[in-house]
């Protein structure tokens, strides 16, 4: 379960941070 | 169609899955893009998410007494801890230069290693779980080997004490682990030998009993009995053994995309 929650965050954090990169090249695009 | 073949799984790294791929189209298509914003924040909440998870998965190889789990698991760890140092270095990268195209690049790898390495991750975790369910399986299969030295009504009696246990933690194991399954396929297989392991159970030991009474009466039709009992605990081993195989599946079948 431990694994499980740690990997949640993990996807949730990169998740956030490419949404974040992927905002700013959607504004050349 | 499923890329991810449980849910839970699917759950956590479909999301992220979109992103990385939405943001690798837009890179490709912007070429040098715009400058990137300062991403030095949320680098360092990924970094923090990714020593966590290296403290619990080794934590989790610690304790562990699955041999392959233990095997597994480091390569999947280091393999997330690389891919955020490539976080790191990218968002240095892009503060000294927000137009750095070799930035953008780490940027994506990084990303991407973190998805596929938490994807090992939670693949040998979860083959780890399933073999759990697998050794209850095989349980049941070696309590079913005893059926045939039950020759008396107290063998019986206690036969069907133990046995009972045993199949009803088999049988809710994988009626979870059916559900959480995201391949339509393999959940249907799994629901069907599972309602012909239950429907079997009361089937096995009416046929012990006839054969316990036959061969108490001393009456002919001993051989029968005896041959009927077989044919049951063959049919029921066959089908846990389907269980066992099915549970190990994680490809997809073609015919059901066509």
């Amino acid at each position: 379960e431990q694994i499980l929650e740690a990997a949640r965050s993990i996807a949730a954090a990169t998740a956030a941070l490419v949404k974040a990169a992927g905002t700013a090249q959607k504004e050349l695009v | 169609m499923p890329v991810f073949h449980t849910k839970t799984i699917e759950s956590i790294l479909e999301p992220v899955a979109q992103q990385v791929s939405r943001l690798v189209i837009l890179h490709e298509e912007a070429e040098d893009g715009n400058a990137m914003p300062d991403l030095a924040r949320p680098v360092q909440v990924v970094k923090m998410a990714v020593d966590n998870l290296v403290k619990v998965g080794y934590d989790t190889v610690n304790v562990s007494e699955d041999q392959i789990l233990k095997q597994d698991m480091p390569p999947a760890l280091q393999r997330v801890e690389e891919a955020s140092f490539l976080l790191l270095d990218a968002s240095d990268m892009l503060r000294a230069d927000p137009y750095s195209a070799p930035a953008r690049k780490k940027l994506i790898e990084g990303s991407r290693g973190i998805l596929q390495g938490t994807s090992a991750l939670l693949l040998a975790f979860d083959e780890s779980e399933v073999r759990k369910i697998i050794r209850i399986c095989k349980s049941v299969l070696e309590y079913l080997a005893i059926t045939e030295v039950v020759d008396c009504m107290e063998d019986l009696v206690k036969f069907v004490k133990n046995l009972s246990p045993v199949l009803t933690k088999m049988a809710k194991e994988v009626d979870l682990r059916e559900k959480e399954l995201t391949h339509q396929v393999h959940r249907e297989m799994l629901v069907r030998s599972l309602e012909e392991v239950k429907a079997l159970t009361p089937v096995l030991i009416s046929a012990v009993k006839i054969f316990v009474s036959t061969k108490s009466q001393g009456a002919g039709g001993v051989k029968e009995s005896q041959g009927n009992r077989d044919f049951v605990v063959r049919k029921l081993c066959d089908e846990i053994n389907e269980i066992i195989r099915v549970l190990q599946l994680t490809t997809y079948d073609e015919d059901e995309w066509e």
